[in-house]
């Protein structure tokens, strides 16, 4: 089973 | 106020077809830089990145920065009603709550207005740093989308990996698997024919086919793709828009539980 990440886990809020 | 003229029309029509299944409502900004939009997809699990250079438009003023909510679909509604030879010009005055599409056809004989209501869309603009990609892979972008079409009939994830030998797409489903590689292969006699491989060291990642094959909708604005990977890393694939910039879209990787 795969988890799938979010974009948010990468890249933050200016 | 706010006018931009661009001759080949049909670039804006192609932008709006490959991102508008992806999101819904965004943003489009307009500085001095150019025209640009950022983009999370519902789920944020991708992100697109647009950028228009304001050298690519004929005509280009934007007094003052400008953020223009719209809704995709509608825009792309819009869009289709411009001829794929039209020149498009987009108005806007300062504080109005629309946007004006101005289609002109080659020959100055049919001039179309379309108005569209601009709408408040809360949106974070992310940081994306600048990063040291383990692998760059560059091929055409029309075998990229037939790969990501065929894998997609198999199963739900593709598995890229990427050795100096070559990129691999990996999938398995139901019915069985499936492994495609593509070999490194810069002699051919065009350019944008060919794969060429940049790594620094191999990476293997998975990702949702479902959004690769969204992606691929971008495809009629470059032969050319640029799949970026890092182990720890969204992918970005990459179409770069002739003389004016490029759509990127990001997607972060599925990893084991």
């Amino acid at each position: 089973p795969c988890l799938q990440r979010n974009i948010l886990d990468y890249f933050n809020g200016e | 106020m706010l006018e931009l003229r661009l001759v080949q029309g049909s670039l804006l029509k192609k932008v709006l077809e490959a991102i508008k299944d992806l999101v819904n409502d965004a943003n489009f900004d307009c500085s001095a830089t150019g025209f640009s939009l950022q983009a999370m997809d519902s789920s944020h699990v991708a992100l697109v990145a647009l950028l228009l250079r304001s050298e690519g438009f004929e005509h280009y003023r934007c007094d003052r920065n400008l953020s223009m909510g719209m809704n995709l679909g509608n825009m792309a509604k819009m869009l289709k009603c411009a001829g794929n030879d039209d020149i498009i010009t987009l108005k806007a005055d300062d504080g109005s709550d629309t946007v004006t599409f101005m289609f002109e056809s080659p020959t100055q004989d049919k001039i179309s207005d379309f108005e569209m209501k601009l709408m408040d869309i809360d949106s974070e603009h992310l940081g994306i740093p600048e990063a040291e990609y383990h692998a760059i892979v560059r091929m055409p972008s029309s075998e990229f989308g037939r790969i990501c079409k065929d894998l997609s009939s198999i199963g739900d994830t593709v598995v890229i990996s990427v050795t100096k030998e070559g990129v691999k797409f990996s999938t398995r489903g139901d019915i069985g698997t499936a492994n495609i590689v593509c070999r490194q292969n810069n002699t051919v006699d065009k350019p944008e024919e060919a794969t060429i491989i940049e790594m620094t060291e191999p990476v293997s990642l998975t990702f949702a086919l479902r959004y690769m094959n969204s992606f691929t909708k971008a495809t009629p604005l470059s032969s050319i793709v640029t799949l970026s990977l890092s182990s720890d890393l969204p992918v970005v694939v990459e179409y770069k828009i002739a003389e004016m910039g490029y759509i990127r879209f990001y997607l972060a990787p599925k990893i084991e539980e």
